[in-house]
């Protein structure tokens, strides 16, 4: 299950629409502070099922969706697409390539999508059981992971073992 | 239940106590411990550190960068049991000195043979030893976008 | 005592809203506000900072680096009214990318002339802003030294 | 009240007597993760009078005596002297130079000087008193500090004004 596309629009900062292609090996994100790169990360996140609001930096769902600047109208929804390679068949579908798509209104409607057809945000986490990712995986770490790891905040540590083992 | 994370565990273990070895050094010591080992599915997990002959009572009196290799250790222990398909760190190389990110930067291109590593960094070693780089800005006042990066500036 | 306190309290806000400006820009705004306007003594200090346009709706939104710019901040607003002797700062500019890490040494260089600065630090544009620097190691195993550091090699 | 020399000798990594000479504008202090940096600033707290373990790092105050490595036999006290130009007569003290020194034996004794009179800890906190240093002050910053200010971990933002005020 190889990363093979990120897309986002109307997710925090990314106003516009946004690609990253994905290759092998290791791709570095660069960029001034607060230009956005966290938020790809939690972008990420957030297509994978994460509903922890906390774990995206935000008090409520609704503070995922581009709210505006002194210049520009907040979004009316958040979308970001996740597309993988299925070359190790990792992932359950007869499908090539897998695409999982997570929209928010702002209205507090929610859409899932996998390959474009509707679906539960459950299919989704039953998509990555097992293979080390989806929300709150050891596979995605910041700085503030790393201080849970080392003061065992709530058993974290006890989690992380768990999910791998 | 009981067996499987035993042996999930003693994995674990080895695997921590060979990653920490070689983002430390080989005679470095370091153990993964059950608080409570006759109750292993809901026991304390502690950890110990001494790396380059210190002798510290907890992991709490190691420096700020020697802590962060310690939890990295613990990651990549894990992470060698069950590898996950991509990994993402974001800005863990802060603050690490000079050696210590070229010791991360070359444990991740070891293992990106195996997974995709997707690194946010501000560290210009870091930057150096990415494959391929994307620059997040915003040209346009609060409004992300992404641009591909030439790497050869940075190589 | 109220007055007091309110009279300090003003004060302090104009110099964050001073040094906010000029480590982000100038037209950028930024605000200390007393939640409990009545009883100020007891208060919770509430911190509103907009970067560049942006609007977020606490400063918990902000990203790492623009977060530790607003505390740096406040940290200058307090000290402008009551300037210590010295200041020592430990690896605070790690989430800092170049051009803040550069407006940060400019606003310490400012400050210099009245305080002594000390300044823990792996970044290199830090250390070639320091006007003597000196060098902590551990030539035997565990046991610390000093050493002056000639700065010719980092200007 | 500039500071003009710190002294460290058996204080968590320095089992060697370590000294460093302040001058005016801007000293940085660098080296290699674990090389002891953080100790130079836990050294300048402790002498200052800090009493929070915890603002040391430690469990208890034992814990800042050099605890020996696997060549190198733990040491029976740690020492730190701290000595100023009382260059603006700040230091209500008669002396253009001031030097404190804090002892801590591992039999738990502790010792307190000024210019090399035993004195009390009060008398080294009221040195301080108003100059705005002293423990926990604002004017020694690290990112767990910063962490805090951000959070306003236990009214700690509270704190700081009223130090400042
Ligand atoms: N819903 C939203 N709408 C618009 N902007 C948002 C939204 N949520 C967050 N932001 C903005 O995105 C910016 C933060 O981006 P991010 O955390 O990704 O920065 P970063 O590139 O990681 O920076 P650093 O290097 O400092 O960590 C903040 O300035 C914040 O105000
Ligand atoms: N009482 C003690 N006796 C001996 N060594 C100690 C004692 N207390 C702490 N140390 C050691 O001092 C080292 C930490 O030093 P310090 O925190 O000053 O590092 P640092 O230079 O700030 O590193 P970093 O760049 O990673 O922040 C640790 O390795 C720790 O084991
Ligand atoms: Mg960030
Ligand atoms: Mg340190």
């Amino acid at each position: 299950m190889k990363l093979s596309r990120l897309e986002i629009k109307g997710f925090k900062s990314f106003a516009e629409h946004a690609v990253i292609n994905f290759n092998e090996g290791v791709t570095g994100i660069v960029g001034p502070n607060g230009c956005g790169k966290s938020n790809v990360v939690d972008a990420i996140r957030w297509v994978l099922g994460e509903q922890k609001t906390k774990a995206l930096r935000s008090d409520k769902m609704e503070n995922v969706i581009f709210n505006g600047t002194e210049k520009r109208k907040p979004a009316a929804l958040a979308q970001v697409s996740l597309t993988f390679d299925n070359n190790r068949n990792l992932l359950p579908a007869e499908y090539s390539q897998v695409t999982i798509t997570r929209r928010y209104y702002r209205t507090g409607d929610s859409e899932y999508l996998i390959n474009d057809v509707r679906c539960r945000l459950k299919d989704i986490h039953n998509l990555f059981l097992d293979t080390g990712i989806g929300a709150d995986s050891y596979a995605i770490i910041e700085l503030k992971k790393v201080d849970e790891l080392l003061n065992d905040k709530e058993g974290s540590r006890r989690d992380l073992f768990e999910k791998a083992a | 239940a009981k067996e499987a994370f035993m042996e999930a565990f003693g994995k674990i273990r080895n695997n921590f106590i060979q990653v920490f070895r070689s983002l430390f050094s080989a005679e470095d010591k370091a153990d993964l411990i059950l608080a409570n080992p006759e109750n292993p599915l809901e026991s304390v997990i502690e950890i110990t550190a001494q790396p380059k002959g210190k002798r510290p009572l907890t992991i709490d009196q190691l420096s700020g960068g020697e802590k962060t290799l310690t939890a990295i250790s613990l990651l990549f222990a894990l992470y060698l049991l069950k590898p996950a398909p991509f990994c993402i760190f974001d800005e863990v190389d802060a603050p690490l000195d000079d050696a210590n990110t070229e010791k991360f930067n070359k444990i991740i291109k070891e293992f990106s043979g195996e997974s995709q590593f997707i690194i946010v960094t501000h560290n210009k070693r870091t930057m150096a030893s990415a494959d391929i780089m994307y620059g997040v800005t915003m040209l346009t006042q609060g409004v992300s976008s992404v641009v591909p990066v030439d790497l050869r500036e940075y190589a």
